[in-house]
Parts: structure tokens; C-alpha cells; sequence
């Protein structure tokens, strides 16, 4: 799975996610990536969201949307909501994968819970990073 | 305002001896193109859906990753591949699945969210659209790599081992399995 999130000048949020899904999948299973709230999100009052993980976990949690309701309705910040769907709620129903996230401040946030992950951000002033864990 | 781009290649099991120093330049490279690619939109003054669509169509062009070229592939040998885009500031999206002859995904997606009144189209329908809109079409096997055609032909043969009597019958069973194997 691949995704992107960006923030551009006029202050628009966009997200977007690509996959080929699970290995060795039947029935035309699908996972969370094509279903909009689930596995990709994105409303400038809150934040873009794109994961990767498995699909399953992602799609009953809705864990894209869930990271924005808890930032509208809660006042969580980015970090924060991130952290609590993906290492507190996503973790207790034994959902493995992680999320990249950014809001309208220019703020991005990466977490995951599996052992694996590719990832990179780019700022406003042209630092960035590419981590592979 | 403000500019900002992340983007991710994906999550899942990395074993540190399977990667290479090689192997992890070539990952380390083609990030940091896909990422210079989306920040050269955003640095020219484009918009947030044209930076991420830039980044995706390269990283769906790699086949280092499990998305369009060197995807994983279904228990029946094919790639079947799904996509999704949303725009923040008018809450549209574009959603498809299913597609196996579509090279970009995420232009299809995008397709779906600006050229149409739904969020989402799946298979053969999907195709239709794609080819109505002029995206480029592929061959299924465009997406296939060795790398992937061995790791399902070892995730079935495990599989074989693990359930051998499913076989017989023709269908793996539907329950979950207590080796919880989430393939297949």
C-alpha cells in the first residue's frame, strides 16, 4: 500500500491511498483503502489521513474518520488523535498498521503499531525525511 | 500559506536481513523522489490533490511497493487493485476496487471524484469508466513480479500444509484460523 497527505498554499487538505491489498486473497476482498472513512480522509476543518495495515481492523474501527471526530469533536490535537486510534483503540482489537496524517497548521503525524513501515514527510522550508522502520 | 507532504510506502513485517543495503537504497531512493516530486507541485503553487497524485502514480510505478506495478497478488495469480482519493475542502472522493488492467489506480479514483456523481465503482464497471475517460490500460500482467508470484506460491503452500482437507473440498474455509494467517 502506498498513500500521500499534503497541505498546499491555499490551505486545501488532500489524501490519497493505493493498494493491491492482502496476499493470496479470495471472494474480491477488499480492505480499507478504497472505503472512504475507513483507510483514506480527508476535510480541511480537521485533517487528511491515509493508512496502511490490515484492512479488516481498519474498516470496523473506520480509523481515517476516527482520527478527524476525535479532533472535531474532542479538541484533540493531530498528534494526539493519532496516537489514541492507532496505539490505544486500533491496538485493543489487535489491529496491526499505522497512519500518516496532516492537518491545516502544517503538522503531520505517523504513527503505527506493526513492525514495519515506510515513511517521509517534506516541510514547508524543504526539510524532510525518509524513514524505514 | 503553509506547504506540507507526507507519504507512506506501506506498513508489515520488515526482516532486517531480508533487506539488503541495496535493496533498502533503492526503497530510500524512490521515497525521496516520490517526495520531491509532490513538494516541487506544492513549492510551483499546486494544489494538495495534484501533489499527493504525483507522489502516488510514481510509488505505483515502483515495484518496490504493494500498489499498481509489483502489487501482491490473489489466491488466483492475479493483481486486483483498489484506490481511494478525497479532497479536504469540498469533502468529494474517489473511490474504486477490484481493477485489474488500469495502470494508475489513484487517476481513476480521481476520475470518479471530479468526472462523476458517485464515490465509488468496482471491476468491470470501474474498467469501463477508466477506458471512457481515456486512462492508460495495461495487461494484468504489467503488475506481476517474481518477488510477488513467489511469496503467494509460498503463502499457498504453507497453506496447503496448514489445511490440507480445505483443498479437497475446493474452498478454504471462511472461519477464522487459529494460526491467525491473515492471507488468503
Amino acid at each position: 500500500t502506498v498513500g500521500a497527505v499534503a497541505l498546499d498554499q491555499f490551505g486545501n487538505l488532500a489524501a490519497g491511498t493505493s493498494t493491491g491489498g492482502m496476499t493470496n486473497k479470495r471472494y474480491g476482498r477488499v480492505g480499507d483503502v478504497p472505503i472512504i472513512g475507513a483507510g483514506t480522509y480527508a476535510r480541511n476543518e480537521t485533517c487528511a489521513v491515509s493508512c496502511t495495515g490490515h484492512g479488516e481492523f481498519f474498516i470496523r474501527q473506520v480509523v481515517a474518520y476516527d482520527v478527524a471526530a476525535l479532533m472535531a469533536y474532542k479538541g484533540l490535537s493531530l498528534q494526539a488523535a493519532t496516537e489514541e486510534v492507532v496505539n490505544q483503540k486500533l491496538k485493543q482489537i489487535g489491529g496491526e498498521g499505522g497512519l500518516i496524517a496532516i492537518d491545516q497548521q502544517g503538522n503531520i503525524a505517523m504513527p503505527f503499531n506493526s513492525a514495519g513501515m515506510y515513511r517521509g514527510y517534506i516541510r514547508d522550508d524543504g526539510s524532510w525525511k525518509v524513514m524505514i522502520y | 500559506g503553509k506547504i506540507a507532504l507526507a507519504i507512506h510506502g506501506g506498513a508489515g513485517m520488515i526482516l532486517k536481513e531480508n533487506m539488503s543495503p541495496a535493496l533498502e537504497k533503492q526503497y530510500r531512493d524512490k521515497l525521496s523522489e516520490a517526495l520531491q516530486a509532490g513538494y516541487k507541485v506544492l513549492k510551483a503553487g499546486g494544489t494538495s490533490l495534484d501533489a499527493i497524485s504525483a507522489v502516488i502514480v510514481i510509488l505505483e510505478e515502483s515495484p518496490l511497493f504493494n500498489a499498481g506495478k509489483g502489487a501482491v497478488l490473489t489466491n488466483e495469480g492475479r493483481a486486483e487493485l483498489d484506490a481511494a482519493i478525497m479532497d479536504g475542502k469540498t469533502g468529494l472522493a474517489g473511490a474504486v476496487a477490484g481493477l485489474t488492467t488500469v495502470k494508475n489506480p489513484i487517476l481513476l479514483a480521481r476520475q470518479v471524484m471530479e468526472h462523476s456523481p458517485h464515490v465509488m465503482m468496482i471491476g468491470g464497471g470501474a474498467e469501463k469508466f477508466a477506458r471512457e475517460r481515456g486512462l492508460e490500460m495495461v495487461d494484468n500482467a504489467y503488475f506481476r513480479t517474481d518477488t510477488r508470484e513467489q511469496q503467494l506460491k509460498k503463502i499457498q503452500e504453507k497453506e496447503k500444509k496448514a489445511a490440507p482437507d480445505s483443498q479437497d473440498k475446493g474452498a478454504a474455509p471462511l472461519a477464522p484460523r487459529p494460526d491467525d494467517d491473515k492471507f488468503g
